[in-house]
């Protein structure tokens, strides 16, 4: 089952 | 006072091509080095940055810090106002809450003013690590939009897998399967046709078709795109725009669950 990620989750917030 | 100016407007409406389908709004934050612009599409899967620097426009001038915040479908309704050849200057007073774009046609005989207000847009900045990718892959802007396309009949994701011996871009779905496989070139006549790959790892990842192919909207503004990718972090797609700038876009991967 494949699942589409969030971008948020691979950076940093500022 | 910010003033931007660039002799030829085809740029600055090839990149308003290139983000307006995939943001709504975005906030150009300029000072003395250039434009940045960062923001992510609506469902926060994909991340645009674009870099225009001062040097690489006719006249530069930025004497504070100032963001402007733009509606895109807006600004790129006024920018379908210019024409190819025509100057665009870019111009905002220090606090304004409009932006004032002017075109001068090659002649000076036509010159057009449009002022769009400004938004004040409150948007997520993320920080992007420098990252080392796996896998670098340097192929012609052109054929990666025919790929894109092309696979994007047989289903919602594309599977890239980079090896030594070349990058393979598969899909599959109800109609069936296709794949597409690119071999590094040994030697080309143009150096944009050729398909570089930089390789430490052998890399797999599978992404949404639906982004790819917003991102080849930026195809007009480089010969040549790159993509790089490390296993479980985003695909990084970025055109370099000629002797001023890029525009790179993140996208995260779907991953088994």
């Amino acid at each position: 089952n494949i699942k589409q990620k969030g971008i948020t989750g691979f950076f940093t917030k500022l | 006072m910010f003033e931007a100016r660039l002799l030829r407007s085809s740029i600055l409406k090839k990149v308003l091509e290139a983000i307006k389908d995939l943001l709504t709004q975005a906030t150009f934050d300029c000072d003395d080095n250039g434009i940045q612009l960062q923001a992510m599409d609506n469902s926060h899967v994909s991340l645009v940055s674009l870099t225009l620097r001062a040097d690489g426009f006719d006249k530069y001038r930025c004497d504070r810090n100032i963001s402007l915040g733009m509606n895109l479908s807006s600004m790129s309704k006024i920018l379908k106002c210019a024409g190819d050849k025509d100057t665009v200057t870019m111009k905002a007073q220090d606090n304004a809450d409009t932006v004032t774009f002017v075109f001068e046609s090659p002649n000076q005989e036509k010159v057009s003013d449009y002022e769009m207000k400004l938004m004040n847009l409150d948007l997520e900045h993320l920080g992007i690590p420098e990252t080392e990718y796996s896998c670098t892959i340097r192929l012609s802007s052109a054929e990666f939009a025919r790929i894109c396309r092309d696979l994007s009949q047989f289903g919602e994701s594309i599977v890239i897998s980079c090896t030594k011996e070349g990058v393979r871009f598969s899909a599959s779905g109800d109609i069936g399967s296709a794949n597409i496989a690119l071999a590094q070139t040994a030697s080309v006549d143009k150096e944009e046709e050729a398909v570089v790959i930089e390789m430490e790892e052998p890399v797999t990842l599978t992404f949404a078709c639906q982004y790819l192919n917003y991102f080849t909207k930026a195809t007009s503004l480089s010969p040549q795109v790159q993509l790089s990718m490390s296993a479980d972090v985003p695909l990084v797609v970025e055109y370099r725009i000629p002797d001023i700038g890029h525009i790179r876009y993140y996208l995260a991967p779907k991953i088994d669950d």
